[in-house]
């Protein structure tokens, strides 16, 4: 049965929208069905993602308390791109936060209880794109997922800062709530060779995390991914020989070798 | 009296803290008396300006909802640099905001409440380094402030979606609840002169935003911020003469021929 990532990181501007709708591309380039979660009410993955159709049933349907006749089928739209599929977002999604947090700690489950059964059942990977935070939506993506991605921007500090932090949270969720939520690496984006902050950044990454901790694919920085928000694609569609899209496209072969068999 | 400037954008790593940190620099070095209040629990302002003592008193005792007994003195701290004073937040902050939600409207104005007299009778500028988003936190800091600057990164498109979020927002709240609030300007961060989607991102921003709603000082991309971040340091003082502390020292002059008189 299919597993799902949540790609997760307090700190802004890492790369997590990046991250998720890039390794979703390929993975689904490498024949897997994927479906992305767009758990940012930013709609950055949305923005990237949709097809041309307005989707008239969102993450907002999915989260709302007081919905109970939702069909997650009728919320799971196509893209632009094969075998990968997108839960859409919209900005009313934040309004439904303060009601989540009074009905904690049963809205925390909330996310699982509507989309978890389907996903594993229908799709080889589910990523979940979230917010720059350790909020109520995130700790529903991580009761909800297998597995959690932590991208880091190589030449930011806090951006370590913010791993640190991430790492321990998903301890506290496994512990406390979903004893199946592995960390699986940690994802080193951004990386300007040619800058002696990257170099920094990356020995003290790697002095604080064990090897195994940290996937060998780094994500280089590359104009070519902002070339490509800018016309609504991903970077692979953008330009698929640009060194961010190889990049991606080899993480996304590491991820199918480590998940191998289980 | 003094002004409130609170740094708002919804979009993670667009420069709020990079601008808020080194525009309080740069107008304490004006001759200016300056506070800085670290709004967001990543407490990476905090990182950045506090001194070697451990503050007794922070952020979450200003909005602790149940502490009555707080003098705001005694959360204002020196930092290494002359006339530049901060109000230290810690993680354990980002825990009281289902509180303030609970006791939402009246907890709204909590930190104007607690802090607006005193900062404005002792000090010519109050800057807010907010977190990336519109919630909770950013809703007080903006019942607090007399305007709002919202960064801009120049080659993100969603820093754009960002910025049109965020300008909405402020109208919002000066209409319901600050009538004193102003959008004061955007601020184009993180240009490089080489890059096309700069080019395209800056053109696409002056034909949304008219002119004298954009700030003429725009901050390069320059790897010393990120060299004196990795040192806790403001860029001004890990570089004076580099182009990110010249543009900042600039953004001051500018900000200051803009408010006087006012
Ligand atoms: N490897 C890279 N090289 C160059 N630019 C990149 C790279 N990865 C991401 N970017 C750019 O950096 C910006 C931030 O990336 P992104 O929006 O994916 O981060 P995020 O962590 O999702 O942000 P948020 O915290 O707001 O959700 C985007 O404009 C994106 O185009
Ligand atoms: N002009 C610049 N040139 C190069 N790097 C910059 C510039 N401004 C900021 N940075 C770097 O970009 C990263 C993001 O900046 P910063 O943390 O200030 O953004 P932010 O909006 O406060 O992020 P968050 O949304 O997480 O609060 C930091 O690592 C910082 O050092
Ligand atoms: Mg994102
Ligand atoms: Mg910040």
């Amino acid at each position: 049965s299919g597993h799902i990532i949540s790609i997760v990181n307090h700190k802004g501007g890492v790369g997590k929208t990046t991250t998720a709708c890039n390794l979703a591309h390929a993975l689904a380039r490498e024949g897997k069905r994927v479906l992305v979660v767009d758990m940012d009410p930013q709609c950055n993955a949305t923005s990237i993602l949709r097809g041309d159709i307005e989707a008239r049933c969102t993450l907002y349907e999915i989260l709302d308390p007081e919905e109970n006749e939702i069909s997650i089928e009728n919320c799971i739209y196509g893209t632009a791109y094969n075998d990968l599929y997108l839960i859409h977002n919209i900005p009313e999604t934040a309004t439904i936060e303060p009601r989540l947090i009074r009905l904690m700690p049963n809205s925390l489950t909330l996310l699982k209880a509507k989309i978890r059964n389907y996903a594993v059942n229908n799709f080889d990977f589910t990523i979940i794109d979230n917010p720059p935070n350790l909020g109520t939506f995130v700790i529903c993506s991580l009761y909800c997922s297998d597995f959690v991605i932590v991208p880091n921007e190589a030449g930011s500090r806090y951006s370590v800062d913010g791993l640190i932090k991430a790492v321990n949270f998903v301890d506290d969720v496994q512990k406390d709530n979903n004893p199946n939520l592995r960390f699986l690496k940690l994802l080193i984006t951004k990386v300007d060779r040619r800058m002696s902050v990257c170099k920094a950044i990356i020995s003290q990454i790697r002095r604080y995390f064990p090897i195994e901790k940290v996937f060998d694919t780094m994500i280089p920085s590359n104009t070519e991914f902002q070339k490509a928000e800018l016309s609504f694609k991903t970077v692979i569609a953008y330009k698929s020989n640009a060194s961010g899209s190889i990049a991606y496209q080899k993480l996304a072969r590491e991820i199918l070798a480590l998940l191998k068999g289980q």
